[in-house]
């Protein structure tokens, strides 16, 4: 029932004819939708490519990945929305000016480890949190 | 599979966006600037070659803890990320994990981590490695004591880390064949007050006995003297070492096989450290 951005242009078609066109179009539009839904992307980071092969002994570079894509209605399992989202994006189909639609953003992300050498030649290993997306989730 | 290629074009980065992502990485490091190490020679020396080790003991773990809960290896990569970092020649850092050995004298060169480390690194934010500034062989008349000094900056720790464990390491060669059937006592000392025409006041940290025969890596726990250094700074006069039979009497360190700054790179005594974060470091708003 929600009417969306776009104008209903055929104003005296039934509700019922009116509901027929906007659930073709609306499979339609999940089938493309579910193509850019949100997922998880490759992104690396090459310290090799930033020129740090002198300070910097281990990993040459790492995959950080980073998330993209639509967070629309209805949210799939695989989407990783929580509940909020869930709600969001009912509200936002009813008040798209007024409510977003839930973020695509990471939900679980995992360290990396960086073994380099300081000024002194001192070798120091340090474990970093949260620099590679494990997974992408609506929220 | 659980995710998608790249939905943009790879180029290369420009030289500002080069420079703003080394700005923010760096930040991410909590690192003021890139380090501009010295000695590009003693990269290959015992103590990378140790964190080398334990570096691969720590994403060891990180990516089986992933293919736990992603069934997938680390990053994405079917077995996880390269062992090797940027020094993969053979006199390099080409390492593969070894699996840790228990043994108190370990005749690995370079060293090798053992059961004591893999728990120190369990509990640890971060570990570093010390080069020696000093080293000095102090051969004296059959009165006094033969010993080896050293000493250890511990002003570049960053801030917000504390010790939880500290190790002196040193490799000991087969001493001389006129101590071939002794048992041999090394024992490190803290020195506490330095004089400038007789012996510094020391204090014992921790003795090993070993066969003068054998070779290989000694470990002394220093982690007390380790936190005394981090906390007072001015107090930091460095260790003491020295060898001696069971009856007491000390022996020089070239007789006794103790490898110092003439030895072999992958041989050379250091100091690692693991520290846990003791507060949360933010960064700065840009």
């Amino acid at each position: 029932a929600a009417g969306g951005k776009k104008k209903n242009h055929n104003r005296n078609k039934s509700v019922g004819q009116q509901e027929a066109s906007r659930s073709a179009k609306g499979g339609e539009l999940n089938t493309s939708e579910q193509k850019q839904a949100c997922k998880k992307h490759e992104l690396y980071v090459s310290f090799r490519d930033l020129g740090w092969q002198d300070w910097i002994i281990a990993p040459e570079g790492y995959a950080a990945f980073y998330c993209d894509g639509e967070c629309s209605f209805p949210l799939n399992a695989h989407m990783n929305a929580t509940n909020h989202a869930i709600v969001q994006t009912l509200v936002h189909l009813m008040f798209p000016e007024n409510v977003p639609k839930p973020c695509c953003a990471p939900t679980k992300l995992n360290a990396i480890s960086v073994l380099y050498f300081d000024d002194s030649s001192n070798v120091i290993l340090k474990k970093y949190r949260n620099m590679v997306v494990r997974s992408c989730g609506c929220h | 599979d659980n995710h998608v290629h790249s939905s943009f074009i790879y180029r290369r980065l420009r030289n500002h966006e080069r420079k703003e992502i080394q700005r923010e990485i760096l930040s991410i490091l909590g690192l003021p600037h890139r380090p501009r190490p010295f000695s590009p020679g003693k990269q290959a020396s015992s103590a990378p070659l140790f964190m080398l080790d334990l570096y691969n003991a720590m994403t060891t773990e990180e990516e089986e803890a992933i293919q736990q809960s992603t069934g997938k290896g680390f990053n994405g990569k079917a077995h996880g990320l390269p062992r090797k970092g940027f020094y993969g020649s053979p006199q390099g850092y080409s390492r593969v994990a070894q699996p840790y050995r228990a043994a108190p004298l370990s005749s690995q060169s370079p060293p090798q981590t053992t059961s004591h480390d893999t728990n120190f690194l369990n509990d640890a934010d971060m570990v570093m490695s010390f080069v020696n500034l000093v080293e000095k062989d102090k051969d004296f008349s059959h009165q006094r004591r033969h010993h080896k000094e050293f000493r250890f900056d511990l002003t570049q720790i960053p801030e917000g880390e504390a010790v939880t464990a500290a190790e002196f390491r040193i490799y000991k060669d087969r001493s001389h064949v006129r101590y071939e059937n002794i048992t041999l006592k090394v024992t490190v000392y803290q020195v506490v007050k330095e004089y400038l025409h007789r012996d510094a006041e020391t204090f014992l940290l921790d003795s090993r006995k070993i066969r003068a025969s054998d070779g290989g890596w000694l470990v002394f726990d220093i982690t007390a003297t380790s936190n005394h250094w981090v906390l007072n700074p001015q107090q930091n006069m460095g260790l003491q070492l020295s060898v001696e039979t069971t009856d007491g009497r000390s022996i020089n360190m070239k007789s006794a096989g103790v490898v110092g700054r003439s030895g072999p790179q992958s041989k050379q005594p250091f100091l690692v450290a693991f520290f846990k974060a003791s507060e949360v470091l933010f960064r700065s708003v840009r």
